[in-house]
């Protein structure tokens, strides 16, 4: 494949971090039916240790390895004809393991897959089932999920072994209010946070269960996602997403937007916006955080990447020859973006 | 922001809520 290279170019703003985004791979998934989730994994095998690619398609998730001939290998696959994918959850930390939501419009099951060299298959074993509103991988072999709604929710922190098995079950105290999603605290490995239907960020003690802190943000959109948090210096940062934001104006309706909490007073304030440059337009579909890269796909069908430290969108990422980006996802290293397409075309940029 | 608008800021906030919360 061509090399691709796409940058910011604005002489006007001398001042702004421009990022750059360099196409290294291509990998066509021959699934045939539409892509629901990409993402990576380190993978261990009998012959081979490496970042491998996962592509999700709602009847399978296959896994795929960079061969020396440059092209792309399917390593494994797991069927699913029964219940279909709904996303891949990303364990931080964990090797030779995928996770994987599935059900109907909402999570009905969450399954692990791996692969037994004890009998040569690959397995797919269920750790939950229920109405399950948010599930989070944690670091250190941990699954955070919420069940059911308002008095009848269920959080409950899953540990599990390096293949996957069950270890201990602790439940966190659930809010009066249906979760939304969860997300972890850079810095406070024992710390969670998760956000309401009803905008309310809650705080947990992951070690007690306590809920620590339950914030009415007041000032966001209804059904926000938060996608990760900081804690620095007594206080959380907490970057959120808005996916049902207008579309009319992206200065008014940012993609992202950083918001502050102290913990301690149960006092919140907006700090940053991430919005669109000027002659951009499009609203937040859908998107991920990792360290202080935020990436979203539009709904015009670009990718669009902010630095949160510098609160700059730094690169976009126009639909190519083939058609628009419908995933967006940083790879466990940090270092790339994998850009999807509902074909099941992942592309992956060097971004730096 | 200054300390006013958010209040009061405890850098130990975490084992000041845990000490607190109901189990």
């Amino acid at each position: 494949e061509p090399l691709n290279e796409v940058a910011i170019e604005d002489p006007v703003e001398d001042s702004q971090r421009k990022g750059s985004l360099q196409m290294t791979s291509k990998l066509k998934s021959c699934s045939g039916s539409c892509s629901v989730d990409v993402g990576t994994v380190w993978w261990e095998a009998a012959d081979f240790t490496a970042l491998c690619v996962v592509t999700a398609c709602e009847a399978s998730v296959s896994l795929w390895r960079h061969l020396e001939s440059g092209h792309w290998g399917s390593v494994h696959t797991w069927h699913f004809t029964k219940v279909p994918v709904i996303q891949i959850v990303p364990l931080p930390g964990v090797q030779s393991l995928v996770c994987v939501a599935l059900g109907g419009l909402e999570i009905s099951e969450i399954r692990f897959l791996f692969y037994s060299s004890e009998d040569g298959c690959v397995k797919q074993p269920l750790v939950k089932t229920g109405n399950i509103n948010a599930v989070l991988g944690l670091k250190n072999r941990r699954l955070v999920s919420s069940c059911g709604s308002l008095q009848h929710q269920e959080v409950e922190v899953f540990s599990f072994s390096e293949t996957g098995r069950s270890k201990e079950r602790q439940a966190l105290m659930p809010p009066e209010e249906t979760v939304l999603a969860f997300a972890e605290v850079d810095g406070m490995q024992e710390a969670l946070i998760a956000l309401t239907t009803t905008d309310c960020l809650v705080v947990w003690n992951l070690t007690s269960g306590q809920l620590l802190r339950k914030v009415p943000l007041g000032f966001s959109y209804l059904g926000s996602v938060c996608h990760k948090a900081y804690s620095d210096s007594g206080l959380l940062f907490v970057v959120l997403s808005h996916p049902h934001a207008e579309e009319s104006n992206s200065c008014v309706n940012p993609a992202f937007q950083v918001v502050v909490l102290n913990p301690k007073t149960a006092r919140s304030a907006r700090l940053m916006s991430l919005s669109l440059p000027l002659g951009i337009t499009g609203r937040y579909l859908e998107g991920e955080v990792k360290g202080v890269s935020a990436a979203a796909v539009l709904t015009s069908g670009t990718i669009a990447v902010w630095d949160l430290f510098w609160g700059q969108c730094t690169a976009l990422l126009p639909p190519n020859s083939e058609g628009s980006w419908s995933l967006a996802r940083w790879s466990v290293t940090d270092t790339c973006l994998l850009a999807g397409q509902k074909d099941g075309s992942v592309y992956i940029y060097s971004y730096t | 922001h200054s300390e006013s608008d958010l209040g009061p800021i405890s850098i130990n906030w975490f084992e000041e809520l845990s000490s607190e919360a109901p189990l």
